[in-house]
């Protein structure tokens, strides 16, 4: 139980640091067991250190830095143990351009093992699926879905 | 592809009828607040078993069923099936297509079906369990909650590497 | 004491409610006191009906509309209770582009009497400004400020 | 406009001196992830007296200084001064221009200015209860945080009320 869960907690270990430093275009972030003798009820904590700054607290991150980090985790987690599909519902809101950019990369290489499915208002996103689906709310105020092609999706669905 | 879809029917916004495909592997939703994006993404979260409302954004199994509009009755009964890829076998089921149906009724009763035959919970639990998407914190990531692994407590953290051990 | 609070909520109240049917275009909302007797412990409770909808709990709200339900009450506090200026950072982040055309128009009207510092990634509420400021981490990491005209904002600031 | 302009040194990551002015009704505030923008939020709410660490997304003192990076060394001294227009006589103080100054230092330290002298926090903080800025939880909306009048309790949200009031 405890050899399983070190095994793939060093695997995730390594991931996240790479996905981190894939997502932020540099810098560097890794993960710490509080106590290497009762590692799960110990806990895990996160340090990371930006691109050019100093490491500090991830309390003092920004809005999009928080989420990319977060991101780095879970990328990290589906590339170790992956499942069949994965919904993310607007991780991207607070990224950047550039960011989004990096996020997509990354996506598309994990989404050789996982299905994705991706809410989202970015443009950049949408851009990135293979699928896109236009939901409405109808005039009897219920939901309607319609398959859309990337010119279809104009104002009326994204940002 | 292993998720090949998801049909909903009386679930939440989704009066209609709805039947989603997933050929790909990547679909975006996108459209307009309150069309009902989420609303998918809660769907595949109840159908694979979710008992928390509070994830659901919701407080009891009425939530569940389209409430009505100006324009259009009430629903009777919540549908949503999720429907997988089987050719390879990865379930341990003989069907090469397999779907796991749940649906719910006013008076609160859940009833839970895999290829459309009434199941008890135990066994469509079982099944789900094979799957690989009960119990993963990280297989929705949901609204607003996309720094949620940094702001939980770090023995909380731990639980989502046991999930994938 | 109460007197003043009890006058305060209903003004509040009032603005509120047409403020939500203004963001919305459409629907209604209100404020209510959980104990007339006591107002200030007895605590405000909101019930908001979307246009088209039944009335129902806000917990169902999706992310944009709980957004824009924070935003009519924080505009009616505002608008009973001008303060000289209100800084708003990324209140747009889940906005769909109706809604932010919505929320940039009341807002116009409320700056005749406050001043507005908006924090955003999106275009449309950058156009709704008279000054924007440029900031960008330096190759010394270390923020700079510019002054930007709206046609110079580009990618590099704005998603 | 009341709201005249503001100056940060050594404040978070603006190590450099940094003016700006606010002389219109909308000003708009841009830029890519991590570049300063809620920074900008954080100076203007620690300069109106905000004691709590954690609405300033930080932990002691040090955390408002610039902490140095790989190519310029760390501040000794965070400031910020938020400037007022007071042509109008709306705060009760002698002067047309009125510039509120809190600096820290690495030791903890806090200093509180008006108009460049020196003040002992108790009268920094009786002018500030003047601007109607202070005290005034909706003054400043924090990222992540426009739904915190839907989250909280109904009795905290009284609290808004009797800002208001
Ligand atoms: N049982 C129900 N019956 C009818 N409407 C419902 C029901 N449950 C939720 N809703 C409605 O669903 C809407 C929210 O939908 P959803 O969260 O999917 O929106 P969304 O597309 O994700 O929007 P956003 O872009 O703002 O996140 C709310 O307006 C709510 O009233
Ligand atoms: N005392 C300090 N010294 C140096 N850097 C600091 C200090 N305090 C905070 N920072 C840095 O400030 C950055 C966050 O800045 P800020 O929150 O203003 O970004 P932002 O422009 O709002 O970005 P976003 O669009 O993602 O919200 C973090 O990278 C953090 O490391
Ligand atoms: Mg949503
Ligand atoms: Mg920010």
């Amino acid at each position: 139980m405890k050899k399983d869960f070190l095994e793939t907690y060093k695997a995730v270990s390594t991931e996240f640091s790479r996905m981190f430093t894939r997502l932020f275009n540099g810098g560097s972030a890794r993960l710490m067991l509080n106590d290497e003798d009762s590692p799960i009820d110990g806990g895990i904590e996160i340090e990371a250190r930006l691109p050019g700054k100093r490491e500090q607290g991830l309390v003092l991150l920004s809005g999009g830095e928080r989420s990319l980090t977060a991101v780095a985790l879970v990328f990290a987690l589906l590339k170790v143990s992956p499942t069949p599909f994965c919904v993310l519902d607007e991780v991207d809101a607070m990224l950047d351009e550039s960011n989004v950019g990096r996020f997509i990369e990354l996506l598309k290489d994990l989404s050789s093992e996982t299905q994705f499915v991706l809410i989202t208002h970015n443009r950049n996103t949408v851009s990135a699926a293979d699928v896109i689906y236009g939901v409405t709310m109808g005039k009897d105020s219920a939901s309607q879905v319609i398959s859309l092609r990337l010119d279809e999706v104009d104002e009326d669905f994204i940002n | 592809t292993k998720f090949a879809g998801l049909d909903l029917q009386g679930y939440k916004t989704f009066a209609k009828e709805t039947n989603l495909v997933f050929p790909a592997q990547i679909t975006a939703i996108v459209g307009p607040n309150g069309s009902g994006k989420s609303n998918v993404a809660d769907a595949i979260r109840w159908v694979l078993g979710e008992q928390s409302y509070s994830l659901l954004r919701a407080k009891k199994t009425e939530d569940m069923i389209y409430s009505g509009s100006d324009s259009r009755a009430r629903a009777g009964m919540a549908a949503v099936s999720i429907k997988f890829n089987n050719v390879s076998k990865w379930l341990p089921i003989d069907y090469s297509e397999v779907v796991l149906t749940r649906r719910a009724y006013r008076d609160g009763k859940n009833e839970y079906l895999i290829n459309n035959q009434r199941v008890r919970l135990k066994d469509f639990s079982e099944l789900l369990g094979r799957t690989g998407l009960s119990d993963r914190t990280y297989t929705i990531i949901g609204q607003g909650l996309v720094d949620t692994a940094l702001s939980i407590r770090p023995d909380e953290r731990s639980k989502l590497f046991e999930e994938a051990a």
